[in-house]
């Protein structure tokens, strides 16, 4: 399973 | 970092220099609905306030002060500079609807319930449907000047351009947020009735007008 998302998109 | 975002970065500067040149050199915001611009800026500073505490990179750092600084100075020209200019009796969405939906689908569908993980996800599901004052303001008066138009398809493919930046991020990197993903759709779909306008007219060089 995949880690969450890091928000590095703007 | 790959080129369907970087492009959809800079369509998204492009779209906010576009604004403020109609702003500056029409010295008029008419057109323009400031109840989407101040959704702007609660979308950039409730997303952005990971500036204190997440760095990613020089790029993306200068990118959010550049979209929080710009957008807060869009909603100064509209509020003060150039108030006489602003009709609210056109721009009468109500923003209670979008706000309100965005505050309790954040508190449900997020990644992690923590308060900064909240706003963030406030920030998508805001961002999503913060153009629709604009496109509602749009509807009501049937036409747009052309520049402000060009500001719109800016801002438009900008998260269009995501979505390929999405799909090549599931691919190269193994990355999947579906959170912005579902939401980039929504905003993007948001934008179709518009871009048929602007393909089929704006960029043959005729006025953007609605059927009556």
């Amino acid at each position: 399973h995949r880690p969450p998302p890091k928000h590095d998109e703007l | 970092m790959n080129l369907f975002r970087l492009l959809g970065d800079l369509s998204h500067l492009a779209s906010i220099f576009i604004l403020i040149h109609k702003i500056q050199t029409t010295r008029s915001c008419r057109g323009i609905s400031f109840q989407t611009q101040a959704l702007y800026v609660t979308v950039f500073v409730a997303r952005y306030i990971d500036l204190f505490f997440r760095w990613i990179s020089l790029y993306n750092f200068f990118m959010k002060i550049f979209f929080i600084a710009s957008s807060v100075y869009i909603l100064y020209l509209m509020k003060y500079r150039y108030r006489p200019t602003h009709d609210p009796s056109i721009d009468t969405f109500k923003v209670e609807y979008l706000v309100g939906p965005a505050v309790v689908l954040s508190l449900i569908f997020n990644y992690k319930f923590e308060f900064t993980e909240i706003l963030w996800t406030f920030s998508i599901y805001l961002e999503a449907v913060a153009i629709l004052p604009q496109l509602f303001m749009l509807q009501r008066t049937g036409e747009a000047e052309t520049i402000t138009t060009h500001y719109l398809a800016a801002l438009g493919a900008y998260r269009a351009l995501y979505i390929p930046n999405w799909i090549y991020r599931y691919f190269t990197e193994d990355v999947v947020d579906p959170i912005a993903i579902v939401a980039g759709l929504v905003q993007t779909g948001l934008y179709l009735d518009f871009f048929y306008v602007y393909f089929t007219k704006v960029l043959q060089g005729q006025k953007f007008e609605l059927p009556a």
